[in-house]
């Protein structure tokens, strides 16, 4: 493990608690897409499925957890809280799942490296990665006002993707094997989505003002 | 276990 790695991980781990804390604190989960944390729980209950078969380190399977937990956590909040539910912005969250998991299930069917369940489901958790926020992005379009919070959650991912990509490069560059290209085209996709919204995010953030995007 | 390299990532 790098400090690249470790940093993207960090900045994961934060943003999953700035929107836990955030939802905990006001009891209010305006803003937030329900349909991007669905995807996300989603995409780690594929992912993680290797903790029932594979052991790579005490700090991998304490983070799986955690996040399969967290994800998990955020998602019964937004659905069933009685408090939490009422603020869900559900008339705005309209992105369909289909658009998104259909795409990425066929990629992960034809595009993979070995044609086995747990594999292909792997593949489909990182082609679903790149692509989760998209309901995220499209309802901070359609909110006028987005709060402090949201901003940094997002942020906050976009700096974990950051971070990932500096991981691979040093990877590519020192370990003999490391030749990723699912990883690599998808997390650059996955990145570049983030790339508009940082730009306003800087443009907001430099002029201290409240994130706003453009219609 | 070059295609497996990116599966100690999380």
């Amino acid at each position: 493990m790098n400090l690249f790695r470790l940093c993207g991980d960090m900045f994961h781990l934060l943003s999953i608690m700035v929107l836990l804390l955030k939802i905990r604190a006001t009891r209010s989960c305006r803003g937030i897409s329900l349909k991007t944390q669905e995807l996300y729980a989603l995409v780690f209950v594929c992912r993680y499925l290797d903790l029932f078969y594979s052991f790579i380190s005490v700090y991998n399977s304490f983070m799986k957890v955690t996040f399969l937990a967290t994800a998990f956590s955020i998602v019964r909040y937004m659905r069933y809280d009685k408090v939490v539910k009422q603020t869900y912005d559900r008339e705005q969250d309209t992105f369909r799942y289909v658009f998104l998991i259909a795409p990425c299930l066929l990629l992960a069917l034809v595009l993979n490296h070995r044609f086995t369940l747990t594999e292909v489901l792997w593949t489909f958790s990182i082609y679903l990665e790149a692509v989760a926020i998209l309901p995220q992005l499209v309802l901070m379009q359609r909110t006028q006002n987005i709060d402090n919070l949201t901003a940094n959650y997002v942020a906050l991912l976009g700096a974990y993707r950051g971070f990932y990509i500096l991981n691979w490069i040093y990877r590519f560059a020192t370990e003999r094997h490391y030749r990723q290209w699912i990883v690599w085209i998808s997390g650059v996709i996955q990145t570049a989505l983030y790339a508009d919204f940082f730009f306003y995010y800087a443009l907001c953030w430099k002029a201290n003002k409240r994130l706003q995007l453009p219609a | 276990a070059s295609a497996q390299s990116a599966h100690d990532e999380l």
